[in-house]
This record gives structure tokens, C-alpha cells and sequence, in this order.
């Protein structure tokens, strides 16, 4: 679970910094 | 649907949704995991054994392990994992743990994912993002 919380953050900046 | 304000959401709120301390976090990633494994309308042998071996690894009391054991013989309905969804982040967080829980290569369970991602207001752009991570 410590790993979906790791990925789902760096989804997320990919996310917000395009 | 919730405010998505990209840039505002910090690091440190994703990790501290299912560090040791917040084991509500850590159930409702648990719950969404069942619920997407279920979405083909069966928990298979391999598909329990993965949530059985994840619930090992959590530091969870035994009232919190026998609810989860209750969610595999009657997992959440899409609607009720939604409506117990506190916030945006959390949101990203139940739609990664049930994309890295379900067979993508049934219609049923892309179809589960895509209702998902509708329900908790997820730009589809961002689906990608988290689709890209997990290498599905």
C-alpha cells in the first residue's frame, strides 16, 4: 500500500505539471 | 464532484493517508482493492491471496483484519466506495489501488475503472498519469 500511495502521488505532480 | 486544484495537494498528505497511523486510509485502500477484484462479479484464488498477503503486512487490530475478512465475502458496492471517499487525494489514491487490483484485461473491470474514475471526478489526463505508473 506504501507503494500506491508513492505512484499515485507521482501521477498526480506528472499530472499537475503539465 | 470534488475542487481539483492541481499544485495544492503535498506529498506528505498521500503517504499520510496509509502510514501506520492512519489505518482508516489504509482500510479504505483495502476495501477498494476488494471491491475492484470483485468488479467481474468473483474473487478468484490468486486475487485473494494478494489481499490476504497485503492485509499481513498491515498493522491492523483484529476488529479492522475481521472486517476486511466480512469485505471479501461481500465487497463494497462502486457507490458505497464513492460516497466514502473523504477528498480529492484520497480519490487518486482508491482509483490506483484498484487499478493495480483488477484484471484489465476483462471489459467488465475497464468498464468498473472508467465508472471509477467518473464517480471521483478524475480528469482523464490524470487517469493516464496514474495508468503510466502502473504500467497498465
Amino acid at each position: 500500500l506504501a507503494a500506491v500511495g508513492g505512484l499515485a502521488w507521482k501521477a498526480y505532480k506528472q499530472y499537475s505539471e503539465q | 464532484g470534488f475542487d481539483f486544484t492541481p499544485a495544492t495537494l503535498p506529498e506528505q498528505s498521500f503517504t499520510d493517508a496509509i502510514d501506520d497511523n492512519h489505518s482508516d486510509g489504509q482500510l479504505l485502500l483495502m476495501r477498494a482493492m476488494i471491491a475492484a477484484a470483485y468488479a467481474d462479479g468473483h474473487i478468484d484464488e490468486t486475487e485473494r491471496q494478494k489481499i490476504f498477503a497485503q492485509v499481513e503486512t498491515m498493522q491492523l487490530s483484529v476488529q479492522e483484519k475481521a472486517m476486511l475478512f466480512d469485505e471479501l465475502r461481500k465487497p463494497m458496492q462502486l457507490s458505497e466506495l464513492v460516497a466514502a471517499v473523504p477528498n480529492a487525494q484520497m480519490g487518486i489514491e482508491v482509483y490506483a489501488a484498484s487499478a493495480s487490483a483488477i484484471d484489465l484485461n476483462q471489459t467488465v473491470s475497464k468498464h468498473y475503472l472508467d465508472t471509477l474514475a467518473n464517480q471521483l471526478c478524475i480528469p482523464s489526463e490524470l487517469v493516464m498519469s496514474i495508468h503510466r505508473e502502473l504500467n497498465t
